[in-house]
């Protein structure tokens, strides 16, 4: 795993989101349902909690966007780039962006939310990406079953290494 | 009839294809200036754990197609 020069993380562990703008690929519970699991993932193995807010500012704030969509790094329609999310901090800090010129979807093996908003998350937290083929931290996408997800331990390893291990 | 060749990266389309996606994903930093573009294919090619050629080879080719995140592999 690589953590972000400066080793990036939030200094709280009782953080916010709120999804901004959603998808028409998928009902809106479903996108709430992903984004939802993908956070559990990270706060699985670590003391970090998260708490969904409605108004108002929040540490990671999630959306949908095509092309150029205010942030300087615009997507590239169907394919290749997928998403992007930034790292810890004030403002975009923590922010994750979806391309929705991608066919998301939460089960089959069109481009899976869960597994790329779990992905992407880790950045939200501290996370770059790792050159471990399997980590979830690799930065190439490929399926794998979200029912059976377990988080790598390279990426438990590296998340831990930010916010130490879940207390009982 | 002789074997179309591939035209090496350093040529054409092949060159701006690769050095976007370098560029996106292994930018340059002040540190790392002068590196050539084989240099910088051998940095992408060591991170994924592929045949270091140098070369913009069918193996690194592939990758490059390959649905991904936007943040860079490297950072300053």
């Amino acid at each position: 795993y690589q953590t972000f020069p400066g080793t990036p993380r939030w200094k709280k562990t009782h953080l916010t989101y709120r999804i901004v703008s959603y998808t028409s690929d998928l009902p809106r519970k479903k996108v709430d349902d992903a984004i939802k699991r993908a956070l559990m993932v990270w706060s699985d193995v670590t003391p970090l909690r998260f708490q969904r807010v409605y108004t108002g500012q929040a540490d990671i704030v999630i959306g949908f966007a095509r092309r150029e969509h205010g942030d300087g790094y615009p997507f590239d329609g169907r394919g290749n780039t997928l998403a992007h999310a930034f790292a810890p901090g004030e403002g975009i800090g923590g922010d994750a962006h979806f391309d929705d010129d991608e066919k998301w979807s939460d089960i089959n093996q069109d481009v899976n939310l869960f597994l790329v908003a779990a992905h992407e998350f880790g950045h939200s937290l501290g996370l770059a990406h790792s050159n471990v083929r399997g980590a979830l931290m690799y930065p190439l996408y490929s399926y794998q079953n979200p029912q059976t997800f377990r988080l790598p331990a390279d990426d438990r390893r590296g998340i831990q290494k930010l916010y130490g291990k879940k207390t009982s | 009839f002789p074997v179309q060749l591939r035209p090496e990266p350093g040529t054409g389309r092949d060159l701006q294809k690769i050095k976007a996606y370098l560029d996106k994903f292994f930018p340059i930093f002040t540190k790392t200036q002068n590196l050539s573009i084989e240099e910088r294919i051998k940095e992408m090619q060591r991170f994924f754990h592929l045949t270091i050629t140098g070369k913009l080879d069918t193996e690194t080719e592939k990758i490059m197609t390959l649905p991904r995140c936007g943040l860079p592999d490297v950072a300053e």
